[in-house]
């Protein structure tokens, strides 16, 4: 409720685009991470809903008394197209609504509550008893599942909790994790404020599902650069956590990644091939301009999997600062040559001018091993569903605390392409299209996130 | 096809009350129910 939540002001509503008859939204079923995608593709145009009757006497949102029947006209994200029963082909009083919102409901909501239909003012008179009418429109027609409603709460729940400590990317140093604690969490999105930071330091926002988010004790165990406070280093010693420490079995996909990794090195054992070494050439997406895939070199092999690269378009940092972890299963780094196959620009190492950049020399000149390409994750492409101009809410990476509107400009594969609306593509963001930071049309509304709308450049003041 | 259906969708008697009277209908849920 926009009018209880002030941080809801200024919300980008998506209906005036969905009228667009161009419009296409990405399915939610594309979104693994997304509430009630398993449920979606049981979510139908055709089918018949309950849902509150805005076209009555004295109708307000303080007072929503009466519902009646609605088809499911089409279905965008969580919005649908809904129109009464007994309009016919009269599109006067169609209307989009969020199908997890609590004003939608199965049909047989309203007589178990002991409510009756009343039917829209517009058609009340058109026929004397609805029974008839009713009961032709709804006999073999489909409807949502009785415990929609609860399906859809419980799939909004977290993993996590408020309190609880975890190891998260530095913002202010990405090649090291800090401690913090989860402050907020919003649709599996969570807040966390860093360990001895200013008051006026905002913390970080990232999904629970982040790759940039790790259970106590990782960095230790992984041979990760940690910041935390002394007493918290004694427990990853020790192995004794406190309550508030949120363990391994919070991190179910990180558990799967170590599963992966086992599988990987038994495979590459058994092959006789190695791994990852230092050295090694690859092409990654640029962690600080996810626009752009560059350049990369493996500066060093963590255990579990885990490697920093380092992004060879900056001068290299003396701290070491500018290195990057990825799990060498990331779908965001790539073998040599990725780039070049899937007509994607590469942005070279410092010093080269894009196109007169070449591996083979480079590869010689630098006197280093190219990463083989069955060592990367990129060549298994999911059905992901995901097409170029479909619709979506993105979290801007760069400032993770905003979802904005956006859309899928390019598909290589299983890699997106996601374009900001109103925003120049030096902002776009490579993204795998398993990426807990993409959200399905609706979603914020759905969690009650503020949706940032397109940039709208104003005319020059005269 | 059907066979599909019956295993994803399962038929319910709804009951539906109008101004008029109660009454029900046969409509298809999907098996989320479960």
């Amino acid at each position: 409720d926009k009018k209880s939540c002030p941080d809801l002001a200024g919300t980008f509503e998506w209906d005036s685009s969905l009228n667009d008859p161009a419009f296409v939204a990405a399915p939610v079923s594309c979104f693994q991470h997304a509430p009630m995608a398993d449920n979606w593709d049981n979510i139908t145009v055709g089918m018949k809903v309950e849902v509150q009757n805005t076209d009555c006497d004295n109708f307000s949102e303080d007072f929503p008394d009466s519902f009646w029947v609605a088809t499911v006209l089409k279905i965008q994200g969580y919005k649908a197209l809904l129109r009464y029963e007994g309009f016919g082909q009269n599109s006067s009083k169609d209307f989009w609504v969020n199908l997890c919102s609590s004003i939608v409901h199965h049909v047989g909501w309203c007589a178990i509550r002991g409510r009756p239909l009343i039917p829209p003012k517009t058609v009340e008179h058109k026929y004397t008893d609805w029974k008839d009418f009713l009961v032709k429109r709804l006999t073999g027609a489909r409807t949502l599942p009785s415990t929609f409603y609860n399906k859809v709460h419980e799939s909004l729940k977290s993993r996590f909790r408020c309190g609880l400590n975890v190891e998260v990317v530095d913002k202010n140093r990405i090649s090291q994790v800090k401690v913090a604690t989860i402050e907020k969490i919003i649709g599996k999105r969570i807040h966390v404020r860093y360990y001895e930071t200013d008051d006026d330091d905002n913390g970080f926002w990232c999904h629970e599902d982040s790759s940039l988010m790790h259970p106590v004790g990782w960095a230790h165990r992984v041979g990760h650069e940690i910041d935390a406070p002394p007493e918290y280093l004694d427990r990853c010693l020790s192995g004794v956590w406190d309550e508030d420490d949120a363990t391994e079995n919070l991190f179910p996909l990180q558990m799967r990644q170590k599963q992966q990794f086992n599988q990987i090195v038994s495979q590459l054992a058994t092959n006789k091939q190695t791994g990852f070494v230092e050295g090694m050439k690859v092409e990654a997406i640029d962690p600080l301009n996810l626009s752009s895939i560059c350049v990369a070199t493996v500066m060093k092999v963590l255990n579990e999997g885990y490697l920093m690269i380092r992004i060879e378009t900056y001068d290299a940092d003396i701290n070491c600062s500018d290195w990057f972890c990825y799990h060498q299963t990331s779908a965001c780094i790539f073998a040599p040559g990725f780039c070049e196959a899937n007509n994607i620009t590469l942005t070279p190492p410092k010093g080269f001018e894009i196109g007169a950049f070449n591996w083979n020399a480079y590869l010689q000149e630098t006197q280093s091993l190219a990463a083989p390409s069955f060592l990367f994750k990129q060549w298994e492409v999911p059905n992901h569903g995901f097409c170029q101009d479909m619709h979506l809410e993105a979290t801007d990476i760069m400032d993770p605390r905003l979802v904005c509107v956006a859309t899928i400009s390019r598909v290589v594969g299983r890699l997106l392409r996601v374009h900001f609306n109103g925003w120049e593509v030096e902002y776009d963001q490579w993204l795998d299209c398993s990426s807990p930071d993409l959200y399905p049309v609706g979603w914020c509304q759905l969690v009650s996130h503020k949706l940032e709308g397109p940039r709208v450049i104003s005319p020059p003041k005269v | 096809g059907t066979e599909t259906k019956a295993r994803k969708w399962e038929q319910k008697q709804v009951q539906i009350k109008t101004l008029e009277g109660e009454f029900s209908v046969t409509m298809w849920a999907s098996g989320t129910d479960d």
